[in-house]
């Protein structure tokens, strides 16, 4: 329910 | 990659840097609380995970790298190395309070119910507090060494840096993630009695020490 989404920030 | 977000890494990185010489060169941690650092090696030992399964760039990896051995280091020069001057009796917070609350909420709000996602979010989360055991044992004792109140002057900024980021990629790529954001705003906002004393310090009558009041 919230965006799916790869981590680029550290 | 943002110029918010880098002057935001780059600060975190300064703060890191301040209070590993800090202790190193006064051969001391009084006034550091250790609970603090035990809070933030667990944040990205969590969080960075993936630092061999999600390639995202040189850069992400090294400051990874960085950020983990500088969180490790300042255990060992804590617990370890100068353990003698670690002031328990100061670093009295219950961290309980925010490790339970945190384990708890990243199983409820998350991206994707996953190990991973569910690690990170717990690091989010747990980022945002982590430096209460530091600000309540500055208030406990009344006051910070100056070297102290700069690391947390530059640790405080890294995150109200990266909330510029978090506007300026919302603008600029349409990119938001709700919960670094609410995290993130909730971090900076427990630094903001620190940053007006800070800020102010120089306009107080012999603020030699940054006092806070309890």
């Amino acid at each position: 329910w919230l965006p799916k989404r790869k981590h680029d920030e550290l | 990659m943002n110029v918010f977000r880098l002057a935001g890494d780059i600060s975190h990185l300064l703060a890191i840097i301040i209070l590993l010489l800090k202790i190193w060169t006064s051969r001391s941690c009084a006034g550091i609380s250790g609970k603090s650092q035990v809070m933030f090696a667990i944040t990205y030992t969590a969080r960075y995970l993936d630092l061999f399964t999600n390639f995202i760039s040189l850069y992400n990896s090294t400051m990874k790298i960085i950020f983990l051995g500088a969180a490790y280091a300042t255990l060992y020069l804590i617990y370890v190395r100068f353990k003698a001057t670690y002031d328990h009796n100061h670093d009295t917070f219950r961290v309980e309070f925010l490790l339970i609350p945190t384990v708890i909420l990243s199983v409820l709000i998350n991206h994707d119910f996953s190990p991973l996602e569910i690690l990170w979010t717990f690091s989010i989360y747990l980022e945002s507090v982590a430096i209460l055991p530091q600000l309540f044992m500055v208030s406990k004792t009344g006051e910070a060494e100056s070297i102290t109140s700069h690391y947390l002057f530059a640790l405080g900024s890294y995150r109200a840096l990266y909330i510029i980021n978090w506007v300026y990629r919302y603008y600029a790529e349409g990119f938001y993630d709700l919960i670094a954001i609410v995290a993130g705003v909730v971090q900076t906002v427990l630094y903001c009695d620190f940053f007006y004393l800070y800020i102010t310090k120089g306009s107080r009558a012999n603020a030699t020490e940054m006092s806070i009041e309890a």
